[in-house]
């Protein structure tokens, strides 16, 4: 039996918001370390990896582990009728195919189920390897989000470069060409405006603008985002969820060959 | 023109 209770349940609510555009259908697992997805687009060109712990949850039930395959847009239908302020649980039976959604008002005077049909979904767990990333960079999330936006309505790729002298992303398209320097800025009123540089040398990679579009739905879960860049390695979009965990976006780089 | 890579070369299945 699976009882997940989650007091935020508009953290739930954003997850979905992140993934759903870029994952149509994928396996939510369930263990004693928490509830995970890994999934990849249809194009194979960008994987998700979401965790969110059992200790974020106010009470986390998991006898045995649990692969539910959900499709993403029907999920995102069930959860966008939950309330922003209330309390989500998830729960599945051992050998159920359905999974069910209950929502909570913060005041316990409206109660909701909604069961969703489970489907069995092919996919296999790919191995991420740890890395040493050349270069690993902090910034505020709107800010990552705005530049992918402006870039987008000029090119169909960027190009991350991580020198001493900042992070720069540029891209062409047929009505010219756009360059974006963030300089390190630590001098910030709020920690989570800073922009930090970590370089252990220059790495430079070309990207699908479309995709890091897609990540930057993540935003609204984390006021800073960390991209992690080594050359002939997917990059890393990395959005923090408060408490509980991540969503890490892999993209792998378009090469010269 | 660089070449979209997908991600399982980078990343072997389990």
């Amino acid at each position: 039996m699976l009882e997940l209770r989650l007091v935020q349940g508009s953290l739930l609510k954003k997850v979905l918001e992140a993934i759903r555009e870029l994952v149509t259908d994928a396996n939510f697992d369930c263990s004693a370390t928490g509830f995970s997805l890994q999934a990849m687009d249809s194009s194979h060109v960008a994987l998700v990896a979401l965790l969110l712990r059992s200790e974020g949850f106010e009470h986390y039930r998991c006898d045995r582990n649990l692969s539910m395959g959900m499709n993403l847009n029907n999920v995102s239908k069930m959860l966008r009728c939950a309330g922003n302020n209330d309390i989500i649980t998830v729960k599945a039976d051992d050998g159920s195919d359905t999974v069910t959604f209950m929502f909570e008002s913060p005041n316990q005077d409206k109660i909701a189920d909604f069961e969703m049909k489970l489907m069995d979904i092919d996919s296999e767990h790919l191995g991420i390897p740890d890395a040493e990333y050349q270069a690993i960079v902090r910034m505020p999330s709107s800010e990552f989000a705005r530049i992918c936006k402006d870039l987008s309505s000029i090119g169909d790729t960027v190009i991350i470069s991580v020198t001493k002298e900042g992070v720069k992303f540029s891209t062409a398209g047929d009505i010219g060409t756009a360059n974006i320097v963030c300089r390190q800025n630590k001098t910030v009123d709020k920690p989570e405006e800073a922009t930090i540089i970590e370089m252990q040398e220059p790495v430079s990679l070309t990207f699908a603008l479309r995709y890091m579009n897609s990540f930057t739905k993540a935003t609204p879960l984390s006021e800073t985002v960390t991209i992690s860049l080594s050359s002939d390695l997917p990059v890393v979009v990395e959005y923090k969820i408060a408490e509980m965990g991540y969503i890490r976006f892999y993209l792998a780089p378009k090469i010269e060959e | 023109k660089p070449k979209q890579q997908t991600i399982s070369r980078f990343f072997p299945p389990k």
